[in-house]
């Protein structure tokens, strides 16, 4: 059964409630939060432009530091621009362009850490960015890439494959290829 | 309105009889049948000799380490599933021929029956002729009956008796002789069984008036009542649910809708482990009807305690702990088939990892490998070892005295026993994989293609040998007829393989092999899963140790003397409509042992 | 969006879930 909560304006299950049903209840409630919230009575999907502004804003000063060599600010500056992005933006406003604006950024924080030592966070973003459906050979080569950093060898070698069989011939994952057998025949002994 | 009652018990043992026959006669061929096949050529045997010999040496280490609480829950399970001499068909097909002869008896010494029995016409053997006997041979056989029997021919010195019965014999050969002859007698003959037209014929219940009228006559109706109303539905309801309840792969409905369920909510997002997977494993309903009392946190709990080997004082929890863990085995492969058929890859794989896990009692932890061996000190292992050694294949890169620093095994025997089983792990070396279409040069669009792959069955203590070095003959398939109208016959002329080294698993098993199917475009799986049986291991008794051996050269080694496997796996769909490359992802693991496992790529090459 | 959202906010959980088994 559900309840609604006049105060809070969120509805509530009670009783036995099923995983997609709570699913369902969540984004009910984010997507009347974020209606109650607006202002503007006229609101499209069209994405808000004050919080693109201040998105583009920290993006953009992430790039300049990257660029002045100042890695762990960039780096800072595209996390901080993907969250913004994450926690302004309005649920009904328009997907495709969400997506696109994440990957995007993504892509940069991903370089950035990879960059940096931090193979780990690379690997959950270039994760991300695969159950997204952009699967790419210039993905599979940073999965690689992070992997063998991580010393997960087999895995590294079938992301490696994967990649190649998208392009048969892009040379870098060749020589990524050659890395990982070389690396597991000593893993092998 | 009036019915005769089978007083003189003419007809109601031959009733009895067909009903006994009835049941006995197939039933006492099946079990004769299945007595003969057993003893020769089964399912368990294998005459290869070198198969044997691995099998041999893993089972004598296997033996030694087996629990005895293990060994005598074994005699408990094998018994509950054994086919003795004294099981109940055996016994009702002796008590069934035992009644059946005694019947016979009784209808031998029954005069009624008898009586009846000679009142039957049988015109062939009045004139003692065969059945197939033509027209000629009956008349002559009636002419010299009629010289011998006419009354006219009869000798004067019979008595007047003995003249009466030779003069009814002939009036007997007569009838019989125009029974077989002329027309109108020989359609009263064919009609009504006797020349004469119809006998006098009764018809009756073949049962003793008591049970009917009389007094057992409520007992009868009862014993109908019982058959039709409650016997009979009760073992239909009971073999109705049985069927009902299980599914093709027999796991319980219930724990294949919970695991179909999982899959359908299954978020990417996830992280497939192993226990994610030891936890749907815990929901299962073969568990709840095993031990109604515990909880599903208890389920998961005895599974955990499993893999960590935790020693368990509760005798009851220990053989509750060996039951689900036994059960874990076609739950797992229940749980592949579901995951296979929604496509799900990590799950599939992790499921694979799971049931090593299970088998071996080993956490997934990255020293899984070396953690299936015996007698390793874990705490000594992680303690040592400068170089990281995950793999049996870096383990014996070293010699034997460093080994056993490297496990901590100081008992010489203990250490012969663990690098016994080490070098007879069998391991997997990929060495050609293609898509063959029988009788075609080349994949062609939409023809069948099937997956052949070669591969070197190796031990981790062998030298590897680059897939270069076996000559393309040896990869060949034959082109004959045979092979192109089944290509899958090759495998079963591989002998089975041998009996699992795994100590802690609560019966005995087989090792096998499971080979998954995916597409490498959207990273999915195709097909359910096969697995393979039958495989050589031959090589792994071949002395080839890479401690010893530098390079590989003509003395050392010579490609001949390799066994080299194959596996065929047949394709789920035809080949695409379209010429293009089309990528597979092909995973072969093996169940029992954590090993090094095939997980490679293939392209299907269609052409015009 | 909400999809995204959620796989997004799962990389922590993830990330501990690797180094748990790793």
């Amino acid at each position: 059964t559900l309840q609604y909560d006049i105060n809070t304006k969120k509805i509530s299950g009670s009783g036995t409630v099923l995983e997609s049903q709570e699913i369902n209840i969540a984004q009910i409630n984010a997507l009347t939060q974020s209606l109650v919230a607006e202002s503007n009575p006229n609101f499209t999907p069209q994405p808000h432009d004050d919080s693109t502004k201040l998105i583009k804003n920290l993006f953009e000063s992430g790039l300049k530091n990257a660029k002045q060599n100042r890695l762990p600010e960039a780096l800072k500056n595209i996390t901080l621009a993907i969250e913004m992005a994450q926690r302004k933006r309005a649920p009904w406003e328009a997907f495709a362009v969400q997506l696109q604006e994440m990957q995007f950024m993504l892509r940069h924080k991903i370089d950035l850490s990879l960059v940096q030592g931090k193979y780990l966070d690379a690997l959950q973003d270039l994760d991300m960015l695969l159950n997204t459906g952009l699967v790419q050979p210039e993905i599979m080569i940073r999965k690689t890439d992070a992997l063998l950093k991580l010393g997960q060898l087999d895995q590294a070698r079938i992301d490696c494959e994967r990649g190649l069989s998208l392009q048969p011939q892009n040379v870098k994952l060749k020589a990524l290829m050659l890395e990982c057998t070389r690396r597991l025949a000593n893993y092998n002994g | 309105q009036s019915y005769e009652y089978d007083e003189s018990s003419e007809t109601w043992p031959f009733f009895v009889l067909t009903l006994l026959l009835m049941v006995l006669i197939p039933l006492t061929i099946l079990q004769v049948h299945k007595l003969l096949l057993g003893k020769s050529g089964g399912v368990d045997d294998t005459d290869d000799p070198d198969q044997n010999l691995i099998q041999k040496q893993l089972e004598n280490v296997n033996d030694a380490l087996v629990s005895r609480d293990v060994l005598r829950f074994r005699q408990v399970f094998d018994r509950k599933g054994k086919r003795g001499i004294l099981n109940v068909k055996n016994v009702v097909i002796v008590v069934g021929w035992f009644l059946v002869a005694s019947i016979v008896q009784r209808v031998m010494n029954n005069d009624a029956i008898v009586e009846a029995a000679t009142g039957l016409f049988d015109p062939y053997s009045i004139l003692s002729v065969s059945i197939n006997a033509n027209d000629r041979e009956i008349k002559s056989a009636y002419r010299k009956l009629s010289v011998k029997f006419h009354p006219d021919k009869l000798s004067k010195d019979l008595s007047p008796e003995e003249r009466t019965v030779m003069e009814e014999a002939y009036v007997q050969i007569t009838k019989a002789y125009e029974a077989l002859t002329d027309e109108l007698t020989k359609e009263n003959f064919l009609r009504y069984g006797h020349p004469d037209g119809p006998q006098n014929t009764t018809h009756g219940i073949a049962l003793p008036r008591f049970l009917v009228d009389g007094v057992g006559s409520p007992l009868v109706v009862l014993f109908y009542v019982a058959l039709l109303g409650v016997i009979l539905p009760y073992f239909v309801s009971k073999w109705w649910s049985k069927t009902q309840l299980h599914t093709k792969k027999g796991i319980h409905v219930k724990t294949a809708s919970y695991f179909v369920d999982r899959l359908i909510n299954y978020k990417p997002s996830e992280v497939v482990t192993v226990d994610l997977i030891i936890n749907w494993l815990s929901h299962a309903e073969e568990f709840k009807i095993f031990y109604p009392e515990f909880k599903q946190s208890d389920f998961e709990g005895l599974l955990h305690d499993h893999l960590n080997r935790r020693e368990e004082p509760d005798k009851a929890r220990r053989y509750a702990r060996y039951r689900i863990v036994a059960k874990c085995h076609s739950l797992l492969h229940g749980l592949l088939d579901i995951s296979c058929g929604f496509r799900n890859t990590d799950i599939a794989n992790m499921t694979l990892e799971t049931f090593k896990c299970i088998v071996q009692a080993v956490p997934h932890s990255p020293y899984r490998q070396i953690f299936q061996l015996p007698h390793v000190d874990r705490k000594k292992f992680s303690e040592g070892s400068i170089d990281e050694v995950c793999t049996l294949g870096k383990l014996f890169t070293y010699e034997d005295a460093k080994i056993s620093k490297i496990l901590g095994i100081s008992d010489e025997k203990n250490l012969k026993e663990t690098l016994t089983v080490a070098s007879n792990i069998p391991n997997l070396k990929l060495l050609k994989a293609e898509f063959l279409v029988p009788g075609e040069p080349q994949v062609t669009l939409a023809s069948t293609p099937h997956l052949s792959i070669k591969l070197l069955i190796r031990s981790a203590k062998h030298k590897a040998i680059p897939a270069e070095n076996f000559p393309q003959e040896m990869m060949e398939e034959p082109q004959d007829f045979e092979f192109q109208k089944d290509p899958f016959a090759v495998m079963l002329k591989e002998p089975l393989l041998p009996y699992s080294y795994a100590p802690f698993f609560p019966t005995k098993r087989r090792d096998g092999i499971c080979c998954l199917v995916g597409l490498q475009k959207d990273g999915k799986l195709l097909q359910t899963p096969v697995t393979i049986q039958r495989l050589s291991l031959k090589n792994l008794t071949k002395d080839f140790d890479k401690r010893q051996i530098k390079e590989l050269n003509n003395d050392n080694f010579k490609p001949e003397d390799w066994e080299i496997g194959t596996i065929k796996i047949p394709l789920g769909q035809p080949a695409p409509n379209e010429t293009g490359d089309v990528f597979f992802r092909v995973i072969v693991k093996s169940t029992d042992y954590f090993t090094s496992d095939l997980d490679f790529t293939v392209a299907m090459q269609v052409r015009d | 969006n909400q999809a995204l959202s959620r796989r997004y906010n799962s990389i922590l959980k993830r990330k501990e879930i690797c180094i748990k088994e790793w």
